[in-house]
């Protein structure tokens, strides 16, 4: 049980890293497109 | 001797109790381990900490599922992110490669007018009209062709028998008829021809009876003879025999499309002794001596017939026996 929990833990940070790393990206990928769309119009 | 020292009967029990700590606080280095005058009570609490631990794991797991959730909702609104970015991108990169081709094809659409513009004034220069075919043999062949149409056109009014339906003006030219159509302003057809006295001739003629009175012809000529003209005898010979060149105003209508100057001719009215005005030969012709020369010579001619004498006597005695009558 400890060994789960522990994985259970390390799964979690590690989720938690990859979703911090999306937020970021979407982020960036927001503001690109925003630029994009400005030079556009 | 004392075993002691050789056996160690201590348990060594250490339960880390870290996990009932922040979920996220894993890192934490473990308590320092409690002092064996505590193990007793150590193994009492172990049990009640044993459930907690299962609770603690379950809301792992639940924070774990809704990480993960929120992880695979950003995943996809990254993806969609992504399409949205490369379309738009894709937009931008059409617009920024279709500016630069019109920035090119402007001038050569302008080189273009200005050829197209180089070329409609070389055919207005050379043929005089706005016509916008542009091959080698048109541009050759149009000079030829409506220059001379253009240039002169002019109407003739011949007055024919009444039984005559025929649309054939006798003017001295040798005509092909090529066509006939019915004008919706006249119930007669009218009939074109061509001259076909020499082939490179571009004269037309346009042969129709009138609105007003159906016996007399209007020829409408367009184009001027390259060619010599034939004996004019045959123009006051025939039916057209009271054809005279007069330049009496016509009463049908001209030509308005027409560029070059018009010309009426008409041939319905009879000739007076004043009017050689236009034209040479019937000038000659009409002169007092000339005249009185044909005056005698039609009397002696009629004179001499027995024919004309007995119809002339019976007309005259007819012509008094009805008076006496009535």
């Amino acid at each position: 049980k400890q060994e789960n929990t522990s994985a259970l833990v390390e799964e979690l940070n590690r989720v938690s890293a990859e979703n911090k790393k999306l937020t970021e990206m979407l982020t960036m990928m927001c503001e690109n497109y925003n630029s994009l769309r400005n030079q556009l119009a | 001797m004392d075993y002691s020292s050789y056996v160690d009967t201590s348990l060594d029990l250490n339960c880390k109790p870290n996990y009932s700590r922040d979920l996220y606080d894993a890192a934490l280095p473990p308590p320092p381990p409690p002092p064996k005058k505590e193990l007793e009570s150590k193994f009492i609490d172990f049990g009640m900490k044993l459930g907690a631990k299962q609770e603690n794991t379950s809301a792992l797991v639940e924070e774990l599922n809704r990480v993960s959730a929120e992880n695979k909702k950003l995943t996809e609104m990254l993806t969609m992110m992504c399409e949205n970015y490369n379309s738009l991108r894709n937009q931008l990169a059409e617009y920024m490669n279709k500016n630069p081709v019109e920035k090119e094809l402007s001038p050569s659409k302008k080189r273009k007018s200005e050829s197209s513009n180089n070329n409609s004034n070389n055919i207005i220069t050379t043929n005089g009209n706005s016509e916008s075919s542009s091959t080698d043999e048109e541009s050759c062949k149009k000079p030829r062709e409506e220059e001379p149409i253009k240039a002169k056109v002019w109407k003739t009014c011949v007055r024919t028998e009444a039984t005559d339906t025929s649309l054939i003006v006798k003017d001295g030219y040798q005509w092909r008829k090529y066509g006939q159509k019915v004008t919706r302003d006249n119930p007669s057809p009218r009939a074109y021809f061509k001259c076909s006295f020499a082939p490179s001739c571009p004269v037309k003629k346009k042969v129709q009876r009138s609105v007003d009175d159906q016996s007399i012809l209007v020829a409408t000529y367009e184009g001027e003879h390259n060619h010599p003209q034939p004996s004019q005898m045959e123009a006051t010979s025939g039916q057209n025999r009271g054809m005279a060149l007069s330049s009496v105003p016509c009463s049908t209508n001209s030509i308005s499309s027409s560029v070059g100057p018009n010309i009426t001719l008409d041939f319905t009215k009879p000739k007076s002794g004043n009017d050689n005005t236009k034209s040479a030969k019937p000038a000659r012709t009409e002169s007092p001596d000339v005249r009185k020369f044909l005056v005698d010579q039609m009397a002696s001619s009629l004179t001499k017939d027995p024919n004309f004498t007995a119809a002339l006597a019976a007309a005259i005695s007819g012509r008094i026996y009805q008076q006496k009558s009535s």
